[in-house]
């Protein structure tokens, strides 16, 4: 039996969107230590990991390791049709075919359930190692969201560069190119607009624009989005869901020939 | 610009 709680339901209507224009069908996990997901895109260029730990739901059981295969799109529209200040409850049998989604709204009047069938779904693992990155940026979710849709009127592909002065994107195309620089700096008041800049050493990747617009759909879940990278590495782009996990996004860079 | 490679060149299945 699986069975889970949120009071802020909410949550995993925005997790649900910032996945679903990458991955079509996918697995989640359930074990008691909480509800995760991974998957590649159908290209196997990116790569969603996403885990909410058992400690950050208001009730968390789950008897015996539960995989359950659903179509992310489908997930999404059922939990449009939950309210913003629902609560939500999950719910699967150990050998069912079907997860439930109960919606209970704040003053209890209204309770509502949805019956998601279950598929199953061949999903390839990939092991990622820990990894120290060369360089990681701290940066407002809010802004690395503009600067990929800015660019992305100029051009299909992004330089990152990281160096102790700041980072740089730059895009060229058909029409002109454009540069973005961000500087770090530190605001003790409004700490979400901070720009922390942790380089080892400097680095500079480029990435097809197309996915990082994808990730960015993950903005609503953050204030600040955590990039990190190394030479000749994916990219992660790691979205924190405060007391509860995240959600990392991987892309492989595109090489000069 | 460039080649866009694949996350399999870089991490293992498991």
């Amino acid at each position: 039996m699986f069975e889970a709680r949120l009071t802020q339901g909410v949550l995993l209507r925005k997790l649900l969107d910032s996945m679903k224009d990458l991955v079509q069908d996918a697995n989640f996990d359930c074990s008691s230590t909480g509800f995760a997901l991974q998957a590649m895109d159908s290209s196997h260029v990116s790569l969603i990991h996403m885990q909410l730990r058992s400690d950050g739901f208001d009730h968390f059981r789950c008897d015996r390791n539960l995989s359950m295969g659903v179509s992310l799109n489908n997930m999404a529209k059922i939990l449009k049709c939950m309210g913003n200040d629902d609560v939500l409850t999950m719910k699967a049998e150990d050998q069912g075919d079907s997860v439930t989604f109960m919606f209970e709204s704040a003053n209890q009047e209204r309770i509502s359930d949805f019956e998601l069938k279950l598929m199953d779904i061949d999903s390839e693992q990939l092991g990622i190692p820990d990894t120290d990155y060369s360089a990681t940026v701290k940066m407002p979710s809010a802004e690395f969201a503009r600067i990929c849709k800015d660019l992305s009127t100029i051009g299909d592909t992004v330089l990152i560069a990281v160096t102790k002065d700041g980072v740089r994107f730059s895009t060229t195309g058909d029409i002109g190119s454009a540069n973005v620089t961000v500087r770090s700096h530190s605001n003790v008041d409004k700490p979400e607009e901070q720009v922390v800049i942790d380089m080892q050493e400097p680095v500079a990747l480029t990435f097809a624009l197309r996915y990082l617009n994808s990730f960015a759909k993950a903005t609503p879940l953050s204030n600040q989005v955590m990039i990190s990278m190394s030479k000749e590495l994916p990219v992660v782009v790691q979205y924190r869901i405060e007391d509860m996990g995240h959600i990392s996004y991987y892309l492989a860079p595109k090489i000069e020939d | 610009g460039g080649r866009q490679m694949g996350l399999a060149s870089f991490y293992r299945g498991t």
